[in-house]
């Protein structure tokens, strides 16, 4: 990252748009800036608030020259600019760009307002290329995440953030893991029912889906109802119903998982939901083609996997690779098949990263330790598949044979 | 794609030439040939393509990418006159 040696004395910044592009709706640009505004503050003790009057950071949709004497060029080329702090902070759009919202189709106003905010905020051009802020425009993310650079960047300008947030506090991990802690931790030991009622998994263990939320708490879905585990068995109270934790979510959902942006995405169908928490994070659900494009309906299970932080889609006996950042975001090379993946079967229920590294798969009443390192899965006794209810559900007894 | 002009008016636009300023309107202004190439190299190395110091087809196709107009190189604050 680089400082460009300017920045505000005070945290508590207030910001204005005094004029809005014709193609979007007011409230959607004002939701969106707020949007990108949050972006820094998640990091920081900064707090954005929109203002009449006098306001540090004022926000305007210009064409072409527009009394700064640095003209914008038409759609294309130059999106925005914006001053540092030492010269107002302001933020420039070239309204000549169709900019959107959510979409894969013109200019994504939400991931340029919020590198234009990190200049009103002190920040210079990164060299990194994965950076918010590197000077070119990627073009739409639908996992938009914060680079560690910026995070860097940001709190080298105004400190880590101490004030509690009403949000999660995202994972800023990249997707790798430490190997020495993985070999400490253990499988999850079989154990008694803990006071939650496990029947239903006892008696039919094959599961919807199996995700770790940004907080850490693992939950397994299967129809209608969730349970939350522990490191041994299934926590009190549960099986509840999803909708009571994640209102407008439906049952029997396909997949899920939670991104490195702190966001946990649910597939079913050809649709998706995004939440922070429990709460949903916009107008969903949206078309898994328009989000997650290349990636099929229908899919079977979803992992983000820790040998790449990539995210992996799986349908019958294929699989894709989704890589936000890439354009395409799925290679032409892919589907693949799941046999590249030495010893996972085909047609999966469920699968997600657990707390000790490894990637687990689950099918019909069993499930697979997937090694990433060894890119394999583990060849160990006893084998997989184990049998679930047995090893994650807390069942009293492992069937015969597993 | 950017011609040796486009990419001088580039270069400058974004900070690539230090005090050298070039806009349409002036665009006869001299450039010596190890400057436009030192040029070429910093946006090369900051957009992290190969270094080259020529405007190759790798450096026409990152100059053409949308992108924010605030200078990449903002200044070292060595020109900055002692107080």
């Amino acid at each position: 990252y680089a400082l460009q040696g300017s920045r505000w004395k005070v945290k508590n910044l207030k910001y204005r748009i005094t004029k809005y592009p014709s193609n979007l709706k007011r409230s959607a640009v004002d939701s969106t800036i707020q949007k990108a505004f949050n972006v820094w503050s998640e990091y920081t003790d900064l707090t954005f608030t929109p203002s009449s009057g006098n306001v540090h950071i004022d926000i305007r949709f210009e064409k072409g020259e527009h009394g700064d004497g640095d003209p914008f060029d038409g759609p294309g080329g130059t999106l925005a600019h914006a001053y540092f702090p030492v010269y107002g902070g302001d933020a420039h759009f070239d309204a000549s760009e169709r900019w959107t919202v959510d979409s894969y189709s013109g200019t994504n106003l939400f991931q340029v307002a919020a590198h234009e905010f990190g200049h009103s905020l002190g920040l210079s051009h990164s060299d990194v290329r994965e950076a918010l802020m590197a000077p070119f425009y990627r073009g739409y993310d639908p996992v938009f995440s914060l680079n560690e650079d910026d995070i860097y960047g940001i709190q080298a300008l105004y400190g880590k953030k101490t004030k509690k947030s009403s949000r999660p506090s995202y994972d800023n991990d990249d997707g790798d893991y430490d190997e020495s802690n993985v070999n400490n931790r253990k499988e999850p030991a079989p154990k008694p029912s803990s006071g939650g009622s496990n029947a239903d998994l006892c008696k039919d263990p094959k599961i919807d889906t199996i995700f770790t939320s940004a907080d850490g708490q693992t939950y397994v879905f299967k129809g209608d109802k969730y349970w939350r585990l522990t490191d041994t068995s299934i926590a009190p109270g549960y099986p509840k119903p999803i909708s009571s934790n994640w209102p407008g979510l439906p049952g029997n959902i396909d997949a899920a998982f939670t991104y490195k942006n702190g966001k946990t995405y649910f597939f079913k169908g050809s649709k998706y939901w995004r939440y922070v928490g429990s709460k949903m994070d916009g107008a969903y659900p949206k078309e898994i083609s328009a989000g997650f494009t290349g990636i099929p309906d229908n899919i079977d299970t979803a992992v983000v996997w820790s040998g790449n932080g990539k995210i992996y889609f799986y349908k019958g006996t294929k699989f894709w690779r989704f890589d936000p950042s890439a354009r395409p975001p799925v290679k032409s090379v892919y589907p693949k098949p799941i046999s590249n993946w030495e010893g996972l079967p085909d047609n999966l229920d469920a699968g997600f990263q657990w707390s000790n590294g490894y990637t687990y798969f689950f099918k019909d009443n069993g499930y697979y330790r997937f090694n990433d390192k060894a890119f394999a899965v583990d060849r160990v006794s006893p084998a997989f598949p184990r049998d679930s209810r047995y090893w994650w559900f807390g069942c009293e007894n492992a069937p015969e044979g597993t | 794609a950017p011609s040796t002009q486009g990419a001088l008016l580039y270069l400058s636009q974004y900070g690539y030439l230090g005090a050298t300023h070039i806009n349409k309107n002036n665009s006869g202004a001299l450039v010596d040939e190890k400057t436009f190439q030192k040029g070429i190299e910093d946006f090369q190395m900051f957009a992290g393509l190969d270094i080259t110091g020529k405007l190759d087809a790798q450096t026409i196709e990152a100059m053409s990418l949308p992108r924010c107009g605030v200078k990449d190189k903002v200044g070292t604050g060595d020109n900055r006159a002692k107080r």
